[in-house]
């Protein structure tokens, strides 16, 4: 464990807390993506299956538990909950996220360390977690306008997995053998997708305006 | 033999 990682682990889990927060208090997903939620649950289920078969460590395994916790109590909070559920702008939140599920499928069944059942899994949660964003930021070019919680949660989503990219450089010149290509350039995929969200969120955030992204 | 198995990461 180095400190861009526990950084990068704290970071993601501030975003799905700020998510969770957001929904349990004003009882509102407004703004929210759930295609995109639902792509994260579908991440966590799929990388996560060795949770009951391999102990890594109880910080691992806790974290673990919190994530799967968390994306499917969002998702179901947004689906079910009586008065989150009427905020859901279902007719903004359009994109086909069949269409990124299929071929991150494809792309794994191609490319991946192993041909095994766990490893395809595991690569395809990789791909998957690259594009889960989209929608989400499809949704908020649509609605113009993002209340800063939604805009703080894109943030740390994406800043988490630019400290999981230092915790790779970190690794590799302080570890032997330590070489996943297939890791580093997924996660260098998904860290430039928030790339021109970065750009935005920092301007709006230094001229101290209100986050507005160009349609 | 590896410590940890290579998924040692979230």
């Amino acid at each position: 464990m180095n400190i861009f990682r526990f950084a990068g682990d704290m970071t993601h889990l501030a975003s799905v807390l700020v998510l969770l927060l957001k929904i349990h208090t004003i009882k509102s997903c407004a703004g929210i993506s759930l295609k995109t939620q639902e792509l994260y649950a579908l991440v966590f289920a799929t990388r996560y299956l060795d949770l009951f078969t391999d102990y890594i460590s109880l910080y691992n395994t806790l974290m673990k538990l919190i994530f799967l916790g968390s994306s499917f109590s969002i998702v179901w909070y947004i689906r079910y909950h009586k008065i989150v559920r009427r905020s859901y702008d279902k007719d903004q939140d359009t994109f086909r996220h069949y269409f990124l599920v299929l071929p991150c499928l494809l792309l794994a069944l191609l490319i991946n360390e192993k041909f095994t059942f766990r490893e395809v899994m595991w690569t395809f949660s990789l791909y998957l977690e690259a594009v889960a964003i989209l929608p989400q930021l499809v949704l908020l070019q649509r609605t113009r306008n993002i209340d800063n919680l939604t805009g703080q949660y894109v943030f740390l989503l994406g800043a988490y997995r630019a400290l999981y990219i230092l915790n790779w450089i970190y690794r590799y010149f302080t570890e032997p053998h330590y070489v996943h290509w297939i890791t580093w350039i997924s996660g260098l995929v998904q860290t430039l997708l928030y790339a021109d969200f970065f750009y935005y969120y920092f301007q709006s955030w230094k001229n101290n305006v209100k986050l507005e992204l160009p349609a | 033999y590896q410590k940890h198995p290579k998924k040692d990461e979230l």
